[in-house]
Parts: C-alpha cells; structure tokens; sequence
C-alpha cells in the first residue's frame, strides 16, 4: 500500500528578506514513521 | 524433483525388500516419506523464493546506493498480471487472514509474521493473545507515546510509517509525479478530474512537457490498444500547470509497518473520492514494469483545506492490503467484487458536510486504515 500526500506550502517572493519557502527533511529511500516532520518552513 | 525422484526411488526399493505381503508395508512406508517430503519440498521452494527476492532486493538497494536509478521496463509477467482476477485473490486473502486462530497458537502466528517483515510486536498496544486474526493483528493499534508528533507548528509530518519513495514541488506542465525513471503519471489522474488542484492555463504544454521523459501524453499516441483499455481519466495530459508552491510526497508501506493514516496538519477534509479500479501489487518490480500502477489501483481520495491552502491524500491499495477503511466515514466500503469487466468507472465521490467547512481533523488524528484483503 502506498500513500501519496499532495499540498501546497510556503514559498517566499523575489522581494521578500526572510525566505519562508518550505523545505522537505527527508531523502529518497528514507524509513519515516507517523509523527516525524516531511518538512518544515520558517513562520 | 531431484530431492522427489529420491523419495520416489526410495519408496520403491522399500516396496522390493519387502517383496510379497511385505510390498504393502514398503508402500506404506513410502506413501509416509511422500507427505513430509511434500512439505520439504514446499518449504524448500518457498525458501528459494524469499531467497531470490532477497537477492533482487539487495541489488536494487546496491544500486540505488551508487545513485543508478531504477528505470520503467514493461514485461512479460507484469502484462500477464492484468489477465489475473486480482480482486478476487485479494477477496479470498482477506477471508483467509480473518480466519481465527486458537489462542495459543496466536503468538506463534504473530511472531513468524513480525520475523519475515521486521515488525517491531513491542509496539502494539494488546497482548498478542487478543488478536483474533491476522487481519486483526495487522491492523493493531501501537501503544501510548511510540509515535511522538512534531510539535514545531511549521511542519507537515508524516501520515504512515513507510519509506520514502518520491517527494518534490510539481512544476512541470500537467503535473507528473515520477513513478520511475522514463515514465510518470498526473496528479490530477491520481486525485480525479474533478480535484481542486490549485492549477494555472499554460499555453507552452507541448514545449514543456516534451522531453527526455516519456510521459503518459507520448505514451498513449505509440499505443492505440492501451488508450483504448484504459480509463478516460489516464487519457489526457492537462493543459495547466501547477501553482507555485504545489509539493507532493509518496509513501510507501512494507507489510511489516504500522498501517494506520494520521492525518499530516490540521485540515478540513471537504471531499472524499473512491476509485474502484484494480489491485496490482504496488512493490519495487510492479513499480517498474506497471504503467500507471497508482492511477489505476483502488484508492480513496481525501480533499480539503488547511492553513497554507490545498491538501489531498491518496490512500492506494495493493493486491494482499486490497481495503481502505476510513474512521471519519465507517460507511465507506472498499475491495468489493467487480460487476463491469472495464475499469472505466468514474469515481464515486462525497460531498463532506456541512458543506464549505467539512471535517476537521488535527494533525496525528486516525483517519483510517489499511486492511488485508
């Protein structure tokens, strides 16, 4: 079985000081339990 | 054979000693060897069978250590797969792993399964006595405080324990998910048609979506026989491009994980989708010679709204895990036999009330599960 998650997150504009994009913390082939982040951006 | 010819051999010179009134006790000696010989044999074969699997394993995992990418290679035996009644193979395992064992043989049951698909029993919330079957064990819940939840407010966690498989932002005109190298398919195809991908007109599809990978557009013009079998919603490349900021993420289950659905953020599920299609096997080798294994599997498909604007979730089923069970609509009946012959159904869909705000769920609730069969 398999689960495929698509959403939209954060991305910064050109003009913005502070990136706030959103960024994945995984690789490819990672093991991931329930809980752990996919990804994280800055508020 | 050798190891039968043996036994066979065997028997047969037992049955000459004996000669006479004897033949018959010789007989029976050797009809005794033939069952456990049987069995040897079974196991024998099964063994070399995980063997091998392990072997294809070890190579794919070599080479995706050396950075070679696994490519898209139809053949022969995934073709042959088609013509299989998947669904109701996947029925009958559902029967079978429902079946309850006696109490004292449920850790035995429970412990081989945990050694061949590396689950951790240490985790489950119910001494192992009290599941009554394997379909029950496989669905078990995981004792208080082992999946703690990310607390940082800025993350998106993960709904499944699983192994990554794919993840990015979606730029491409007609959204594509790579499924290998040299074959992709569009989201849209997975979520359905009707979906609220946040999505812009873009004129310049044909430049943008041509290219080194042989995307689902080129495929259906080589091939007239396989538009013509499959569903209208694999069909067409859309003729937009994704919104800035579109990521997508998939996750893959072994059969030893954990096979719950949590949800990822706090969101509001407005929409759910069921795709009755069919139940190939979703493993590495399905991936790689299967075109549109995700598009055209079973799946339930969640839609709705959270902080940051879109989210769906796409819960694809497998041959041996054929049914979906969601615990925010218990109605919801998956992996049901089959009346038409084509897998051209449009999806049957919910509307979530009330209408506009649907249901909220937190990030870590159950939303469902993954059952065998």
């Amino acid at each position: 079985s398999t689960v495929v998650l698509v959403f939209q997150a954060p991305v910064s504009s050109a003009n913005e000081r502070m990136p706030s994009d959103f960024k994945f913390c995984i690789e490819r082939g990672d093991r991931i339990r329930m809980g752990e982040a996919l990804g994280r951006w800055h508020d | 054979s050798t190891f039968f010819r043996k036994v066979q051999s065997s028997a047969a010179r037992a049955s000459i000693n004996g000669g006479g009134g004897g033949g018959r006790r010789g007989s029976s000696q050797g009809n005794s060897f033939f069952v456990p010989g049987a069995t040897v044999g079974t196991v024998l074969m099964l063994g070399a069978l995980h063997a091998r699997r392990l072997y294809d394993d070890k190579k794919i995992e070599e080479a995706r250590e050396k950075g070679i990418e696994l490519e898209f290679h139809p053949d022969v035996k995934a073709t042959f797969l088609s013509f299989l009644p998947l669904r109701t193979i996947s029925r009958f395992w559902g029967f079978l792993t429902s079946v309850e064992y006696p109490i004292w043989l449920r850790p035995h049951v429970y412990n081989a399964w945990a050694r061949a698909f590396h689950s951790n029993l240490e985790e489950a919330a119910l001494p192992l006595e009290e599941y009554a079957s394997l379909r029950h064990f496989f669905v078990r819940t995981l004792k208080e405080g082992c999946r703690p939840i990310d607390s940082d407010p800025c993350c998106l966690i993960s709904p499944v324990d699983g192994t990554v498989l794919r993840f990015g932002e979606l730029k491409e005109a007609g959204a594509m998910i790579e499924q290998v190298k040299g074959f992709s398919y569009s989201v849209s195809s997975l979520l359905g048609a009707k979906s609220f991908l946040p999505m812009t007109a873009c004129e310049n599809i044909q430049q943008e979506s041509g290219g080194e990978d042989k995307s689902m557009g080129d495929e259906t013009q080589k091939s007239w026989w396989r538009v013509s079998l499959a569903s209208p919603k694999v069909r067409a490349i859309s003729p937009e491009s994704p919104m800035k900021g579109l990521f997508y993420c998939v996750i893959y289950l072994k059969p030893g994980d954990y096979h719950r659905i949590h949800s990822p953020v706090d969101w509001n599920v407005l929409v759910r989708r069921h795709f009755s299609g069919r139940l190939y096997p979703l493993n590495e080798r399905a991936m790689r010679t299967i075109r549109n294994l995700y598009v055209e599997n079973e799946r339930v498909v969640l839609e709705g709204q959270w902080q940051e604007g879109y989210m769906a979730m796409a819960a694809i089923g497998a041959t041996n895990i054929g049914s979906i069970e969601l615990f925010v609509e218990p109605t919801l009946h998956t992996n049901r036999p089959r009346k038409k012959l084509l897998h051209s159904e449009p999806p049957e869909e919910r509307v979530y009330e009330p209408e506009g705000n649907g249901i909220m769920l937190k990030k870590g609730d159950e939303v469902g599960a993954f059952n065998m069969g």
